[in-house]
């Protein structure tokens, strides 16, 4: 894939669980089974910005993580339920 | 959509936009109308309405622009990357809405450059009323940015269904309102000052205005109409002075730190707090950290302004006194049924008014001063120790009513603070240090430019000049602290009882001392390792057992 000029200091295992599609222990596994997490969850992150969801690390979806965006996460499946004022 | 747990269980929300670090390329006004109209965007689509109160005034959601850390868990990141963020519908910081104020924001921007402020201030409402991320890469809760033109702008349809999900549709015009009316068109202005509706009119002096931004004059006719309280302020407002370091005269607004007398100052969480009517510093460092002085309520709602004292408790818990009363946090949480009585805090305390109050580390005790005396206070127990109070000489020449106590890093010394000066207690010795005061603006808040103190006659120097002051006695076994113990025989005019010898360690003796230290044991490592290294190659060099080496089948031979 083409190289975007900063791409040197995106990690998109980081990136992908900062922003709620990978969780942390997703990303200690190793071997097919996180390959596959892996991959399920850039796909999940493509379609949420309207990329095909290949699943797969190219340019384009490189290009879109270094895209200005909310600090919020995008999943938080388990936080938040019942808190009050809690910060997601 | 993506809905969380957290909505507002109420129609009129109010909210505050801290006007401090606004985009100097957008300036005051056009950030304050960019804001309203986000706010203008969501309301006209629910039943919600939305008040901007001055700063300060507890309003539901505040809104405010920072760079890096700026105390919460998501620092930002400079140019580009995070954007902003906002907390969930809640009390206290939430709906609290933060931009990244080092974005290149702009607004109405044909060209696309730049970030504009209305469209990510429209999502971070979502938010703040409890909207997560749509998948919706279309809709105005998709967590990236992406240009679209302002001003003809709608909500997406997902948008609009996710935030009707929660709060239901708009009421309809013939529906009787659930609250007093509003002018739909000036939604971000309800009342005027003048209705009495409002339960605390807003004080036109006391807001968040900042001189460089000057008004815009394309958008001055509306703003400036008798409805709008910011306006007139805007002429009087002499401003927060951007550089605190050199003083300079203040009328109203932020005051500078350099001009201190605080109202106190402490140390929570190791950090140095300071209190000045509504308004707080943290200091760093001798340096004020970036975005203070902030008002108290941003942070401990419900604490009211010009406080008297504030202690860390040694549970953790921050104690803040206002006259006869006190209030307990846990960080910015005020613990229920809080303010109460003095009288409550503990026995034998005073109970009209506390000056100032430290935890203690040498000893664990709490010391209140109040006046011209102190008090020991035992946290256990809650009570007061038995022999106080005591006159507050004990802690040196420092004046009655002193403004804060805070201990030095490593706890050796104590400082008092009071007006812009300070006074320090060696712990060890249990007596003060000669030379003060000196100025705190200058040695803690970095200050130039401010007199120096004139320093505390020595009296016994002023009698016979040349002589060195007679020094108390060390204190008795009553333990480490300035309450010493005075026994028969161990009075203070019979001096020759006990000598103090005092022994000055040069720095130069102590850098030699670490020197041997250091060095000492790396020689010794060095033997051990030359003694390893030659028992190593004897071995290797040393020929095997010469009998070894000839296997003789029988000695006849050899015989």
């Amino acid at each position: 894939s083409a190289e975007t000029p900063d791409e040197e200091n995106l990690n998109p295992e980081e990136w992908l669980h900062r922003f709620g599609y990978l969780s942390r222990s997703g990303l200690q596994m190793s071997g097919p089974l996180s390959a596959q997490i892996l991959t399920r969850a850039v796909s999940d992150m493509q379609r949420v910005y309207g990329l095909a969801p290949t699943g797969r690390l190219d340019a384009a979806t490189l290009a879109a993580m270094q895209r200005p965006r909310c600090t919020l996460p995008d999943r938080t499946p388990e936080a938040g339920v019942g808190g009050v004022g809690t910060r997601r | 959509f993506a809905l969380t747990a957290q909505r507002w269980d109420k129609e009129r929300l109010s909210f505050s936009i801290l006007y401090r670090r606004i985009p100097p390329s957008l300036g005051l006004n056009r950030t304050s109308d960019a804001i309203r109209r986000a706010f203008g965007v969501w309301s006209r689509v629910t039943p919600l309405s939305f008040q901007e109160r001055p700063a300060g005034g507890a309003a539901d959601i505040l809104l405010l622009f920072a760079s890096g850390f700026h105390g919460d868990m998501s620092p930002f990141d400079g140019e580009g990357g995070s954007l902003a963020h906002a907390f969930y519908p809640g009390p206290g910081m939430g709906g609290d809405t933060h931009f990244d104020a080092d974005e290149p924001w702009t607004l109405d921007a044909q060209n696309q450059e730049g970030i504009d402020l209305f469209l990510v201030a429209v999502h971070e409402l979502g938010h703040a009323l409890g909207l997560e991320h749509s998948e919706n890469p279309a809709a105005i809760m998709a967590p990236f940015y992406q240009w679209s033109d302002a001003q003809n702008f709608s909500l997406h349809g997902d948008d609009i269904a996710g935030v009707q999900r929660m709060y239901g549709p708009p009421v309809a015009s013939d529906a009787p309102p659930s609250s007093p009316p509003t002018h739909r068109d000036d939604i971000i202005i309800t009342t005027p000052p003048s209705t009495p509706s409002s339960p605390d009119p807003p004080d036109p002096t006391q807001t968040d205005l900042d001189p460089q931004a000057q008004p815009d004059p394309s958008l001055s006719p509306p703003l400036a109409t008798p409805t709008s309280h910011l306006v007139s302020p805007l002429t009087t407002w002499t401003g927060p002075d951007p550089d605190p370091v050199t003083p300079a005269v203040r009328t109203d607004g932020p005051p500078s730190i350099c001009d201190g007398d605080f109202d106190t100052v402490t140390l929570l969480r190791g950090e140095m707090f300071v209190f000045k009517g509504r308004w707080f510093w943290r200091v760093w460092r001798n340096r004020v950290l970036e975005n203070y002085p902030m008002p108290i309520s941003v942070f401990w709602n419900g604490l009211p302004d010009d406080i008297n004292a504030a202690y860390e408790r040694h549970d953790g818990k921050f104690v803040f006194f206002k006259g006869d009363r006190f209030w307990l946090f846990r960080e910015a949480d005020v613990l229920p049924g809080y303010p109460q009585p003095l009288h409550q805090y503990g026995r034998g305390i005073p109970v009209h008014r506390i000056d100032t109050a430290i935890w203690w580390e040498p000893n664990e005790f709490t010391y209140f001063f109040s006046g011209d005396r102190y008090w020991r206070y035992n946290e256990e127990t809650r009570s007061a120790d038995r022999d106080f109070p005591k006159p507050i000489s004990r802690w040196g020449k420092i004046p009655a009513s002193p403004r804060g106590a805070f201990l030095s890093d490593d706890g050796a010394s104590t400082y008092i603070y009071k007006g812009s000066s300070y006074w320090r207690f060696d712990n060890r010795r249990t007596e003060a240090d000669r030379g003060y005061p000196r100025s705190i603006l200058k040695d803690f808040m970095g200050c130039v430019g401010v007199p120096d103190p004139d320093p505390d006659p020595d009296p016994e120097t002023e009698r016979n000049p040349g002589t060195e002051p007679v020094r108390p006695p060390r204190p008795t076994e009553s333990g480490r602290g300035p309450d010493r113990e005075l026994r028969p025989g161990n009075t203070e005019d019979d001096p020759d009882q006990e000598v103090n010898v005092v022994v000055t360690v040069t720095d130069s003796e102590s850098k030699v001392m670490t020197l041997v230290m250091v060095t000492a044991p790396l020689l010794l490592i060095l033997c051990i390792l030359v003694l390893v290294y030659t028992i190593l190659r004897t071995l290797q060099n040393k020929e095997p057992p010469r009998a070894l080496v000839h296997c003789k089948r029988s000695l006849q031979d050899w015989v």
